[in-house]
Formats: C-alpha cells, sequence, structure tokens
C-alpha cells in the first residue's frame, strides 16, 4: 500500500477472481516451501515398501522402553532444559535403510538424511530399528560408520556387541552419531552389522519384508542467536 | 471471529482450501490432503476496532478517545488474524525419509480488527 492510504486487508478492490485464485495458490506453495527450508519441491519420492511403513510407524508410535545404549553413546532422549517451552518447530524423521556392500556373515545399511533439516535443526534423540528373525542366542556386533571426506572413506563411530536372546525388534541408540553426523558434509550414516559364520545374513531378504531396518529421529530446530548488548 | 459470507463487508476470515492433488503435490505431502489457507478481509470501522491484549481499562479509554479523535488512526485499523494453529505436515524429503512437523501459525481460526 502507498503511503497514508488505507489498510491493505480493509477495502482495497478486490482482483480478479481467477488471478487471486492462482496468486494464493502460489502463496500457499511459496509458504510452505519456505517453512520446510526447502529450495523446490522434492522430486520423485521413492516410499518405501509397502510392508514396512506401517510397521515403522507403529514402532516410532510406540516409546522405546529397552533402546541400548551403546558405549560412548548417550541415552539422551529428554528435551534440553534450554528449549523448553521455546515453541521450536519440532521433526520426526523416519528413514529406511539402503542397502550397502555386503558379505555372507556381515551387511551395510545406509541411511541418508536431507541437508535441509539437518541445516536448521539439532537431533535430539534418534534409535535404529533392527529386526531379528533368529530364535536362540545371537551374538551381533553393530558398528556405527561415519564418513570421512579427508580420507574419501568411512571411519567407525562406535562399536556395539549385542546378545540377541530371541526374534524380534531391538533397538540402539544412534543419537549422539547422528548429531555429529548433522555437523557434516555429507549426510550418510552407515551401520554395519556382523554375525558370527554361519549363522547367515543378518538382514532380512528384501526390502519389502515388514522387518526392513529403519532410523527414527526427533530433531527440534536450533535456538536462534541472540544478540547481547554490552 | 466470524466466517465471511452474504453482503457484509465487514473484518471475517475468508476460507481458502488448498488441495495439494490440484497443485500436483500428493506424491509427496503424505498427510494432509491440503492446506487450509485461510486469509482476514474486510472492513475494520472505528466501533470495530480495539487493542489486542489490552482488557477494558483506563488505557483502553484512553486509547479510544485518540482513536475517537483522529481519522487517520480509524483507517489505520487492520483486519488480522487473531488466532492461528500450526500446520502438521507428513511428507517425504529430497532422500525420501518420511519427516513430520508442524509449522507453527499456518492455520488462520479467526480474524479481529487491530
Amino acid at each position: 500500500a502507498t503511503e497514508g492510504s488505507r489498510c491493505p486487508s480493509c477495502g482495497a478492490a478486490a482482483p480478479a477472481p481467477g488471478w487471486q485464485r492462482d496468486a494464493l495458490l502460489a502463496l500457499a506453495k511459496q509458504s510452505i516451501l519456505a517453512e520446510l527450508r526447502l529450495p523446490a519441491r522434492p522430486g520423485a519420492p521413492q516410499p518405501p515398501a509397502r510392508g514396512s511403513l506401517p510397521t515403522a510407524l507403529r514402532r516410532m508410535r510406540a516409546q522405546p522402553s529397552d533402546v541400548a545404549a551403546a558405549p560412548g553413546m548417550l541415552r539422551d532422549g529428554r528435551v534440553p532444559a534450554r528449549n523448553a517451552g521455546m515453541g521450536l518447530q519440532e521433526y520426526e524423521i523416519l528413514s529406511f535403510a539402503e542397502s550397502g556392500p555386503s558379505t555372507p556373515r556381515s551387511a551395510r545399511l545406509n541411511f541418508r538424511f536431507s541437508q535441509e533439516v539437518a541445516g536448521s535443526a539439532e537431533i535430539l534423540q534418534a534409535t535404529l530399528y533392527l529386526f531379528w528373525a533368529a530364535p536362540g542366542p545371537l551374538p551381533v556386533t553393530v558398528r556405527l560408520l561415519q564418513p570421512d571426506p579427508a580420507r574419501q572413506n568411512v571411519t567407525m563411530a562406535s562399536e556395539t556387541r549385542l546378545e540377541v536372546q530371541r526374534s524380534g525388534w531391538t533397538t540402539l541408540d544412534v543419537g549422539a552419531a547422528l548429531r555429529s553426523l548433522f555437523g557434516q558434509e555429507i549426510l550418510q550414516l552407515t551401520v554395519e552389522l556382523e554375525v558370527p559364520e554361519d549363522w547367515g545374513s543378518p538382514l532380512p531378504s528384501d526390502h519389502s519384508d515388514s522387518h526392513w531396518p529403519f532410523v527414527v529421529a526427533q530433531a527440534r530446530a536450533r535456538t536462534p542467536h541472540r544478540v547481547h548488548r554490552r | 471471529g466470524v466466517d465471511c459470507g452474504g453482503d457484509s463487508r465487514m473484518c471475517c476470515r475468508q476460507e481458502f482450501f488448498v488441495d495439494f492433488k490440484e497443485i500436483g503435490w500428493e506424491d509427496w505431502i503424505i498427510q494432509p490432503e491440503g492446506y487450509h489457507m485461510n486469509y482476514c478481509a474486510g472492513l475494520c470501522p472505528l466501533h470495530l476496532a480495539g487493542a489486542p491484549g489490552l482488557a477494558s481499562s483506563f488505557h483502553t479509554a484512553v486509547l479510544n478517545r485518540v482513536k475517537a479523535a483522529s481519522a487517520a488512526a480509524a483507517a489505520g485499523s487492520c483486519c488480522v488474524p487473531t488466532q492461528r494453529r500450526p500446520l502438521s505436515l507428513l511428507y517425504y524429503d529430497r532422500d525420501s525419509n518420511i519427516v513430520k512437523t508442524d509449522i507453527p501459525d499456518m492455520i488462520v481460526d479467526s480474524c479481529g480488527c487491530t
């Protein structure tokens, strides 16, 4: 509105209906993308297999009561006190594994995360869900690997030895690994699973299996920097 | 808050629904099916103008007197959102991860005059 004119929402001449609709649709797109910090709409997403999504969503809603904390990892699902009550935008992220190289007794899983959320949010909690089909006690080694841009390779962030007692889901706290990953350029977490020989592959046979591994992460927008005056 | 309808030109909430299918976004936004992009429109004559957040008090009385004395103040009264709520979205990001977030203050629930 020009200076001295009326408030634009009060009594301004209504634009032509067609133009107004197009403008509102464009505005809706623009504001949603801006709030999600997306430069453009994500193109051609690849939805997870039909069987795996409901299982993952159910697990995501359930409170993980037996999250195994790996050595050097924090059990820090609590909300940091400095952020409590500040009304910062929260995110829940569900990431399904992509298969990496595997051998008869080991398998690698890759979890990729987008820069949009990673650039503006901090990880509060992250849990890896793994399903074991073997009925008896099973010794499993879980290694968390992170990209090392300097050596164009991966480095091991942690190693956990689990003694799986029965078939079913096992959870592992990967919050610390994901937190350090979010500060890097390449946002890929690699999980290496290793079982003793003659135990078979530690992974389900295919992606469409409802027991396919996934990571659930809770993140929160970073606290805006405050300007201090001295 | 008043919803727009009929011939009234007073400040009201105009409903506007953006169907994600219509704009070709249904493939990456899982839920909801659309966005209620309501907005505020209409006139705010002097008798409808109030000061949000101020209860009836000496200060309100003074403000009303100032408004009554000044035509410019009346013209500056705006029809604006007085109640808003977040938009909950479940969507696929660029890596086909599923993200759930609440974008604050995206849906206008009611409008009023400043």
